[in-house]
């Protein structure tokens, strides 16, 4: 319905502004309808301001940007309406160390509402697990899975 | 509601039975590269009940069964279990009061198919109806693949309003 | 023939006068995200000809054109300069006996571009030639821009043989 | 010419069949023309064989296997036909550590007769590179670049 479609727009965009800032430390972000006077068939742009920079095309941001843009849409969907569970396959492969650090503290706080799946090859991601299973070939084409205890067995795994 | 296990068997690489326990907060998988880890991930949307084999980087359906390696031969069938645990109230009223259910989709060499919820054989359709019904198959915004989180963002704006429609 | 040095001025994040120098063997960029490395590469395919703004991530050509930051106004062009050495033999004869040789592309605000070979002003088809004359411009696969490592391999077998073609 | 795209396909394939076992540590891989009957129209497909497993569709590949098979071809290109550079962004971004260390060996081979210009996040490449430039942004919306002695420097431009 237009009510539920426009309510539930505000609600998503006053947590991406919220979340924006928080995963980019500083600068700000909204989302905008395109046809505010059509809720059925209005489209949806995001208009990005990172940190001291002038707002511009989405095109134009850096890889890692994207990338911490989209985690930030999809932690503010998840805000709005929980759902049970959401998985993550290398999202994090794009984004520098500080990021990862900022991606992987929110990250963290989402869990205690939401099952995380998480695949990535960073070191910084799988400290903030709860858990950790190894995937590895000692057959080749044969999948293996261990739990893994954390610390000392990451880089074994790894480096397989 | 919560995810309590996802069993994989006969699955692209998983010619060996195995289990993933989903725990509470964040469950990390690690490995090296063309390991499995990613076809954990369609497993779990295939169970959820997948239909584009192209979705799941094939090209027909048939193959998501293991087509051997060096040291194995191919399998006859692909088998993958979800269970779900405290649904109590999320689920629609013919499936009673269950604490726990659990999805089962199995794929023969033949082209056989077979759905079963609770061991109980149903259609395909009783699956993605389920998945409806929980929330859980909203999977637009639950399900980001490798490579693909940025789709988002290149999306056109008429394509994005799907998020906000499955939010609300 | 090699690269020298690449000069960038006014050029999307760089308000700042940039010199590149292009070494022996490997040169690494690294940085933080969003500080301007991809817009190396961008400089460096614009000023060998890029057409596309949208291959440069924009929407029109005047993306390029630095367009401030919370410290500095807007610049009224970009300009971007390439310089190539040890060029005998590989230019066509027009060029005469030049041990080096620089191809200069500035943009103003105005829509009004300028194109230099040696500061000696020329049009943006006399630089697109010149690097197809030495080669450089076969940038199908010289370049591989973020996220497109996997284009070849999704590409269809018809769009692969330029690949060939162009190492023909 | 008809000649000339035969030959110069055999070439990049008999590069192409040496350079893939190096980079997988073993099995296979060979380009076809789908239409040998007609040099001017054929396209080109990839067949792959990782260690120990079966060829199969490349799109069933992993994002690092995909990777590193295209790397592997560009590679093959260039033994056949040198550009005088080769820039790379962020290539290395889907590998794990294994599959670095080939890669950059493989690179470093390569860099003797080619100019490479490599934009990385990780240490295993920066290492590998005669010469690095730090890109930063002192100024938010401002690109710094410095040039960067190797070593302890890695780190700290990283985590700017
Ligand atoms: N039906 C099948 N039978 C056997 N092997 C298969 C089948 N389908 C896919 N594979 C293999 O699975 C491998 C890909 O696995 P996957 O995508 O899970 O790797 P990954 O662990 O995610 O690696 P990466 O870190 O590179 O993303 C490929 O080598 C592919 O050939
Ligand atoms: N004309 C312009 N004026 C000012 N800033 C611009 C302009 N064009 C692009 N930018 C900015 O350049 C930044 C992107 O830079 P770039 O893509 O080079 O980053 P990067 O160092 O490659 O990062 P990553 O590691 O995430 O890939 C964006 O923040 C974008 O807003
Ligand atoms: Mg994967
Ligand atoms: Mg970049």
């Amino acid at each position: 319905s237009r009510e539920r479609f426009q309510q539930t727009f505000d609600e998503v965009n006053e947590q991406f502004k919220a979340v924006f800032p928080r995963l980019f430390r500083g600068g700000s972000a909204e989302l905008f309808l395109t046809d505010p006077e059509d809720m059925l068939e209005t489209g949806i742009d995001v208009i990005v301001h990172p940190p001291g920079k002038k707002p511009q095309h989405i095109s134009l941001l850096s890889g890692g940007e994207k990338a911490l843009t989209a985690v930030a849409i999809i932690f503010s969907l998840f805000l709005v309406k929980p759902s049970p569970f959401c998985i993550l396959d290398e999202v994090d492969a794009p984004l520098d160390d500080a990021n990862v650090e900022r991606f992987t503290e929110m990250l963290a706080e989402m869990a205690t509402a939401t099952q995380f799946l998480v695949i990535t090859h960073n070191k910084i991601s799988m400290e903030v697990a709860n858990h950790l299973y190894g995937v590895t070939m000692e057959e080749p084409g044969v999948t293996d899975m261990v739990s893994v205890r954390l610390s000392s067995h990451l880089s074994s795994v790894e480096a397989a | 509601m919560k995810i309590k296990k996802l069993e994989i068997y006969g699955f692209k690489t998983f010619p060996k039975p195995t289990e993933l326990i989903f725990h509470e907060g964040i469950t990390g998988i690690v490995g090296p590269n063309g390991c499995g880890k990613s076809n954990i991930i369609d497993a779990m949307r295939w169970v959820m009940g997948e239909k584009s084999a192209k979705g799941l980087r094939g090209g027909s359906m048939g193959d998501v069964i293991f087509s051997g390696c060096e040291s194995r031969k191919p399998l006859g069938f692909a088998e993958v279990t979800l269970t779900l645990s405290e649904v109590e109230g999320s689920l629609p009223e013919k499936f009673g009061t269950y604490h726990e259910i659990s999805v089962t989709r199995r794929l023969h060499r033949s082209g056989e198919s077979e759905y079963l919820i609770n061991k109980i054989p149903c259609r395909l359709r009783d699956i993605t109806d389920l998945f409806l019904d929980t929330g859980l198959g909203k999977r637009a915004y639950s399900i980001v693949e490798q490579g693909r989180i940025d789709a988002i963002l290149s999306a056109k704006p008429q394509e994005r309003r799907y998020l906000i429609e499955e939010a609300a």
